[in-house]
């Protein structure tokens, strides 16, 4: 094992063993290591120190490093799982991991919930809700009147705020998604059941037979 | 009804439309 790790520790600060990492997360050794090849290459994209930064993110993601955007900063503070304003290996993988087809569900619905919950407050509240409607509003080019934005607003926190105290707690958002299942339709990605024929090159640097 | 009207959609529907919150740009060369 100790070969391909302990360089690419070196190189790669951060950087876990692929084996304690397929033992955390839903993946295979094999795709863990087909990610570490992804990985490399959104981290030397712009600076080339083993780790990605916001600018390397969002390169990857929309091919445009200078989109500026509430959601896209906001996976980004979640994929920082060490709050370090960069993202290391370890973080991706694990991040990444919760949008597997096979993540538990349960995990979907954490991730989802703090995605919305912008201030980290532990509630889902109507501000950050409406400040979320309008960006997406202004990055659709949709036009919506504000009163409509409202009676939207009304409609969602009359079904998910079950206890009417304007905010969405943990146990409403997982009564709200129960009921709304298509809301957790972004947190699958189908393109990770084929991680390691995206990424083949893996295979050169692998340390395991699977 | 217009089932099309955007008030018989909740928020969350909406927000759930972003290209931002798709990750599969990771995944397309």
């Amino acid at each position: 094992m100790g070969c391909f790790h302990s360089t690419a520790s070196k190189q790669f600060p951060g950087h876990e063993d692929p084996v304690i990492l397929a033992s955390q997360t839903a993946f295979s050794v094999s795709e863990v290591e087909a990610l570490f090849e992804l990985y490399k290459s959104i981290s030397s994209s712009v600076i080339d120190d083993g780790l990605i930064n916001k600018e390397e993110f969002q390169l990857a993601l929309f091919k445009n490093r200078k989109k500026e955007n509430l959601f896209a900063n906001r996976i980004f503070e979640l994929f920082d799982v060490k709050k370090k304003g960069v993202i290391d290996f370890g973080d991706f993988v694990k991040s990444l991991s919760v949008f597997h087809p096979n993540a538990p569900h349960e995990d979907k619905i954490d991730f989802s919930f703090k995605l919305y919950d912008l201030d980290g407050t532990g509630f889902i509240e109507r501000q950050e809700v409406k400040q979320m409607l309008i960006a997406l509003l202004c990055e659709s080019g949709m036009k919506l009147a504000d009163e409509t934005v409202e009676i939207i607003l009304d409609k969602t926190f009359l079904e998910a705020d079950v206890n009417q105290d304007g905010k969405i707690d943990k146990s409403e958002w997982q009564n709200f998604v129960r009921q709304n299942p298509s809301l957790l339709k972004i947190m699958t990605l189908p393109y990770l059941r084929d991680i390691t024929t995206t990424f083949p090159s893996f295979v050169f640097h692998s340390e395991v037979d699977e | 009804k217009n089932p099309d009207s955007p008030t018989l959609i909740n928020a969350f529907q909406l927000i759930g439309m972003s290209s931002c919150l798709d990750l599969s740009g990771f995944f397309e060369k």
